[in-house]
């Protein structure tokens, strides 16, 4: 069930983008935050060989299964998060980075990152003045359990409030912020840690910029059935 | 034949100021390499900052203790070619007539531009961005290939006030960069702005047809006991023929131990 070859033929000098017919699994160990259960990994490998040739390149990944809800509770005001259906209460550290030199390392993310979840938080807010994290960051978030918000890079520095009055409109190109955005996400996505993509720091981005990725970081249509973990078996896609 | 995957390049790298070199790219990459011992040639930081080869190096004091940070010049004072570096090293590979080599930079900050072997290449403005370079038709053919990256700091790395205060004079924020740089309440100014090659750089062999950017998706039925996972990904023929390809997706489970369920 969970190993799958499909034929593909790909014209020379072609870029294109393929969908694997989707894999079933019954009850599988679901990823949870940390104090709410085990972080149970599975390992994704997809490989290419080529005719003639042989194996031409392969990827890996570790992948949880989750589902992360989030929204607005009318009567508080606050944001509320539920995994796997259930509500969590949200324990979170704010981060900037592990290091103002950028001296990253595995081991590095690994302590820093294992101290907070033997602090008992389970979430970390990465600051948009900050860094968009690494892979390494976000490979102990899913070890670990911490769940990850992660902001884009709109701060005090681009709304034009401050002394001096900082530029109004965001960065000034546009065009780049949204590149850096869209390979941001995904260099990132994967990740079970990751739950929240947040434009800026206590604030919203320039309109283009903020309906640009809302609009690209919406779900897609064939995921937005409401109900889909209460749907019976007469609803299989 | 070399073997398909990755390799990182995070050791071996030397670093000098620009301004202190009076070679061109294509000369350090062709007849005049330099080594650790030539001035001004020092071990770099990579991945790091500037800053952080300097501290690598006790040029600067490390400006996380005490007050040393005011004993290191602020690249509004000494302008941003002081903080414009090249970084150099070396790197073996040798491929099979079919196969492909990437140098990729996952991040660097801000610009910069390449020379390999010789060979001019250009990597864009961003901080958060990834850099993939095919460079198959520039090595070397017997295996040793020289690489120098010269880094240039974000456009606008801003000035501080002397009262300080939260983002300087906000100027960073022009730039698609980390803004936290210019100081904050809880945080002293970042004197080069963290310019440098600050997250790993690799080089990786493929064949004629390569995978780019996978995406995972589950979704769930039956409350949780229902699952299916979706994967996504692009692929890159290379090769100038059609490529007849077999895709494989695998999902395993480590059960104990050396256990694995397929």
């Amino acid at each position: 069930e969970h190993l799958q070859t499909q034929q593909l033929s790909i014209h020379p000098g072609a870029r294109v983008q393929y969908t694997f017919p989707q894999l079933f699994f019954y009850k599988p160990n679901l990823w949870w935050p940390n104090g709410m259960g085990k972080q149970a990994l599975y390992n994704v490998q997809i490989s290419v060989e080529v005719k003639g040739y042989g194996k031409s390149d392969s990827w890996s990944h570790l992948f949880g299964f989750r589902k992360i809800e989030t929204y607005i509770d009318n009567a508080t005001g606050g944001r509320l998060f539920k995994v796997n259906g259930q509500p969590i209460f949200i324990r979170g550290g704010n981060w900037i980075l592990s290091d103002g030199l950028l001296r990253l390392s595995k081991e590095r993310y690994r302590t820093d990152i294992k101290f907070h979840a033997d602090m008992n938080l389970n979430m970390i807010r990465c600051w948009a003045g900050g860094l968009a994290e690494r892979p390494e960051f976000y490979h102990y978030c899913d070890i670990y359990g911490l769940l990850v918000w992660q902001e884009f890079w709109i701060t005090g520095d681009v709304d034009g409030r401050g002394i001096p009055v900082s530029n109004p409109n965001g960065p000034l190109d546009h065009d780049l912020f949204m590149l850096c955005a869209r390979d941001t996400v995904k260099l990132l996505r994967n990740h079970a840690s990751l739950a929240l993509w947040v434009g800026g720091n206590e604030q919203v981005p320039p309109k283009n910029l903020n309906d640009a990725l809302k609009n690209d970081l919406k779900l897609h249509p064939y995921f937005e059935s409401p109900n889909e973990t209460e749907n019976s078996v007469a609803d299989l896609p | 034949m070399a073997e398909i995957g990755k390799t990182k390049l995070d050791s071996g790298w030397l670093a000098a100021r620009s301004t202190e070199v009076q070679l061109t790219g294509t000369q350090l990459t062709t007849t005049h390499p330099p080594t650790k011992s030539t001035a001004p040639w020092m071990e770099a930081a990579v991945p790091g900052t500037v800053l952080a080869t300097l501290v690598k190096n006790k040029v600067v004091p490390n400006p996380f203790y005490g007050l040393e940070n005011e004993a290191i010049v602020d690249i509004a004072d000494s302008g941003r070619e002081f903080y414009t570096f090249w970084f150099f090293t070396t790197f073996q590979c040798k491929l099979s007539e079919k196969q492909h080599l990437d140098l990729n930079f996952r991040a660097i900050n801000y610009a910069g531009e390449l020379y390999l072997n010789g060979h001019r290449k250009v990597l864009p403005k961003g901080m958060f961005r990834r850099h993939s370079l095919d460079v198959t038709d520039i090595l070397h053919p017997d295996g040793q290939n020289l690489l120098v990256v010269l880094i240039y700091p974000p456009d606008h790395p801003g000035r501080i006030p002397p009262e300080g205060g939260q983002g300087g004079d906000h100027e960073i924020g022009k730039d698609v960069a980390a803004q936290y740089v210019e100081g904050w309440d809880w945080m002293a100014p970042i004197r080069d702005r963290n310019t440098g090659i600050w997250d790993e750089v690799s080089i990786y062999v493929t064949g004629p047809v390569k995978i780019i950017d996978p995406h995972l998706v589950s979704s769930f039925f039956d409350n949780y006991r229902r699952v299916y996972l979706h994967a996504t990904t692009e692929f890159e023929n290379r090769s100038s023929w059609v490529a007849e390809c077999s895709l494989n997706i695998q999902v395993t489970t480590e059960l104990e131990g050396d256990v694995c369920l397929v």
